[in-house]
This record gives C-alpha cells, sequence and structure tokens, in this order.
C-alpha cells in the first residue's frame, strides 16, 4: 500500500509501454504449464500504476484471447466464449515482478456487444433490422483495405483476428456517431480504427487535461470597440 | 472582424505535424501557438520544437500529458525554444538538451482567452495584433470521441459524445468562417496529415461543442 496520503495521490499514470512489461508478466502467469497452441494471447491493456515502497504495483485490466479450442473435456471456457476480461495486480520491486492478484472472468466479444446495443438502442430506424447477412464477408473486404492503406502488420494470426474484431466494432460505433452528429461531419474508417476506445486514449490523447488545474494564467486584455 | 478568416492563407502555420503514439498534443498546441505569435511580431515562419517541451518542460508529463499553461512558463523559464531542425522530434521521453544558444524564438508571456466562444473569433481577425488578444490561435482542448473516426466535414457532435467536462485534447484554432452557413472553427490537429481533412478537424462554431471555449490561450511575444 501506499506509505502516506501524498504518495496515494501522486504517480497514478496510464501509459501503454509502461504496463506492456507487466502485462506481459501477468499473461506468463497465466499461461504457466500450458502447452505452445493452447496458451492465451494478450488483446488490449490499460491500467494504473502507484508507488508502493521501492517499487511500483500495477493495477491492469486486460483481455486475454484464448486459442479456438473444439473439445469441450480439454477446453477451459464453451467455444462460443474466447474472450477473457482480467483484472491483475502486479508489484515490480528491484526489476522483479510478483503477481499479486488476478481475477479473470470470460465476456462476449465486443462485435456482439455493439451489434445488439447498435440495434436496439441507438439506431431507431434499424431497430429491430439485423445486421446483413453478408456483414462478416464485407467486414473483412473493408478490414483488408484498411490493413493496406495505413500498410499495418500483425505478429500473429491471433492479433490479427483480435484487431479486425476490433475493427468491425469501432466501424459500428463511427456509424453511431454518424446517426448522431448534427453538423454535414462524415464518420468512418480512419487509421485509428483498429484501436479500442482504450488504446486511444491512451496513445494519443491527454488524461492531465481534465484532471489538473493549469497555472493561473492572466486574463487576455478586452477589445475596447468592435 | 471579418465573416471569415484562415491564417493558412497567410502563411502562418506550419505544415500538419504527427505526435506518434505519443500523448503530446499539448506541446504541439503550445508550438503551434508560438509559431503563430512569431510569425506575426518577426515576420519569419519557424517550425518549433515539441521534443524540448518533453524533454525540458519538468512540471508536465511528456507522453502521459501535460498542460499548455505549463509549456508557456516552461519557454519562458528556459530562454525560448528551439527549431525542429535542431531538436527534432522523436515522439518519446529523452534527456533535455536544450541550448540557449540554439533558441530561435522567445515568449514574454502567455494569457488566457475568454471563455464566450463568440468573442474569440476577433481575436483570431486581423488588425489586432498589437494586443495579447490578438492570438491568432488558441489551445482549446477538444474531447475526443468522435475525434478517433473523423474524415471529413463540419463535426457537430451531441453533448454527451464531446462533453465540455472531459476535455483531453489540446490542438490549435487558426481560423472560423460559413460552409453553406455552418459556422466553422478550421482546427489543426497533430495527428499527420493522413487524418481529417488533410489533418484539420472541422468543428461547429457558436455552440461551444466540445468545450473549444474553455482553456484557450496564447503566448505573448
Amino acid at each position: 500500500a501506499p506509505s502516506s496520503p501524498a504518495a496515494r495521490n501522486e504517480a497514478w499514470v496510464s501509459a501503454f509501454p509502461e504496463l506492456l512489461g507487466p502485462a506481459r508478466y501477468a499473461l506468463e502467469m497465466y499461461n504457466h504449464g500450458r502447452a505452445a497452441g493452447t496458451r492465451a494471447a494478450l488483446g488490449s491493456v490499460r491500467g494504473r500504476v502507484r508507488r508502493a515502497g521501492r517499487g511500483m504495483v500495477y493495477s491492469l485490466k486486460a483481455t486475454l484471447e484464448e486459442p479456438p479450442c473444439n473439445d469441450p473435456t480439454v477446453c477451459q471456457l464453451p467455444v462460443a466464449k474466447k474472450t477473457l476480461l482480467c483484472s491483475f495486480e502486479v508489484l515490480n520491486e528491484l526489476g522483479k515482478h510478483v503477481l499479486l492478484r488476478r481475477n479473470c472472468r470470460p465476456v462476449e466479444t465486443k462485435v456482439t456487444d455493439d451489434r445488439n446495443e447498435t440495434l436496439s438502442s441507438v439506431l431507431p430506424l434499424s431497430n429491430k433490422a439485423p445486421l446483413p447477412q453478408d456483414f462478416s464477408v464485407r467486414m473483412v473486404s473493408i478490414f483488408k483495405e484498411f490493413v493496406t492503406k495505413y500498410n499495418r502488420t500483425y505478429e500473429t494470426k491471433e492479433e490479427a483476428q483480435w484487431r479486425m474484431s476490433v475493427f468491425a466494432s469501432n466501424v459500428i460505433r463511427a456509424q453511431k456517431i454518424q446517426a448522431l452528429d448534427r453538423g454535414t461531419a462524415q464518420y468512418g474508417v480512419t487509421k485509428f480504427s483498429d484501436l479500442t476506445e482504450e488504446e486511444f486514449r491512451t496513445f494519443y490523447l491527454n488524461p492531465l487535461l481534465k484532471e489538473k488545474p493549469g497555472r493561473k494564467m492572466r486574463l487576455a486584455k478586452a477589445v475596447p470597440d468592435p | 472582424a471579418p465573416h471569415e478568416w484562415d491564417w493558412r492563407n497567410k502563411g502562418a502555420v506550419t505544415k500538419v505535424k504527427d505526435q506518434g503514439m505519443c500523448g503530446s498534443c499539448w506541446a504541439f498546441s503550445v508550438t503551434g501557438n508560438v509559431e503563430g505569435q512569431w510569425f506575426l511580431k518577426r515576420g519569419a515562419l519557424l517550425s518549433l520544437s515539441e521534443q524540448e517541451l518533453l524533454d525540458c518542460d519538468t512540471v508536465d508529463k511528456a507522453c502521459l500529458g501535460g498542460l499548455p499553461s505549463n509549456a508557456y512558463s516552461a519557454i519562458k523559464t528556459l530562454g525560448g525554444l528551439e527549431t525542429e531542425d535542431d531538436y527534432s522530434y522523436h515522439g518519446h521521453l529523452q534527456t533535455c538538451s536544450f541550448s540557449a544558444k540554439k533558441a530561435r524564438v522567445y515568449i514574454n508571456d502567455s494569457v488566457e482567452l475568454t471563455q464566450n466562444e463568440l468573442s474569440e473569433a476577433p481575436a483570431l481577425a486581423p488588425g489586432l495584433t498589437d494586443s495579447p488578444r490578438a492570438s491568432p490561435w488558441s489551445q482549446p482542448p477538444t474531447p475526443s470521441s468522435p475525434l478517433q473516426f473523423y474524415r471529413r466535414g463540419i463535426s457537430h457532435p451531441l453533448r454527451p459524445l464531446c462533453s465540455p467536462w472531459f476535455i483531453d485534447h489540446a490542438v490549435l484554432l487558426v481560423g472560423y468562417g460559413n460552409r453553406s452557413d455552418t459556422p466553422f472553427w478550421a482546427i489543426k490537429n497533430s495527428w499527420g496529415s493522413d487524418w481529417g481533412e488533410e489533418g484539420y478537424y472541422y468543428l461547429h462554431r457558436g455552440s461551444g461543442a466540445c468545450g473549444v471555449n474553455t482553456m484557450a490561450s496564447s503566448a505573448v511575444v
């Protein structure tokens, strides 16, 4: 635990590169004892870090992707639920990691979640309409165009599949934003379309702006006449 | 003030830059403002260093975020900004290697602009350049939701999707005008020219959308 209230308040940050080491360690612990080909892969990661004595404690929320499994006597999860949402706490002290806590539960894929949400609440015109039958085929095609246009490479087939599911989810998110926009803007596939919202915020945005009051600046002088 | 104004047409805006996978928008927002102010006062458009701010502004947190108000203070304290060529961008925290001898631009002060968005249009307009209020650009940080998928056109998101209470991005106002009677702010972003309209975002003007009228600021040269 942090040594003082001040220590609790400082150093809470969110940064993907810093979280990768502890996240990989947590994954290694999760996969401990599993044979190659049956190990889970890391999906998205977000988290925070706080000081604890001479070390740092990383609180992580990560999605893990279980490889497809068709043998119910062997599989840890039913075939339909391959994504896990995990909470980890990892202590890093003097360069060594220790897993303090682990809690994982299966979740539905984001595509399914978003599809339901889209159809039920956000787009009234398509309230009861199912997704087109060729939705998956079209999505694969759009994703391939995206990968080519933005020169994306993914390390494993599993990561590519995960990125495509994020991409599909994002296409639906963009449609929601489009439906709710009151201007003339067009939303759709951009170079950020294979990132989860958490990744996008972590990589590209600036959480300090809403957390900290800035140094007080003097107000600019008013213009004296029109 | 004229009905429309665009500092890009006056040669006062450098090309769109790319912050990469680093939350350094605050640095790009501030250097963009200083580039513009220096151009107005000295007539030279210089592309200035964001990496200097990442490395040497010890109050802010480099890729983990920062505040424009702190960055202005850092520029003043350090003694200026080097150019992009002399202190180039790497998108991660490095050891500060600022050299006062290489500083090409300095600022004297910084100011905050009024929260009345309607009165910010004159602040971008010509003819008022002797006043700090005449800052051609300000840093109205905008929340992110629509930005991840924005492609073109004038964005006017629903308030919950772009709430002024959840500001997490800093950008640069470079102009204003109307497209088919829809008033807009022209906003320079720092995500490369392969995002948005050649790197720019167009936001509805006059409605306070995305908190564009909060936290706006400018350097004083």
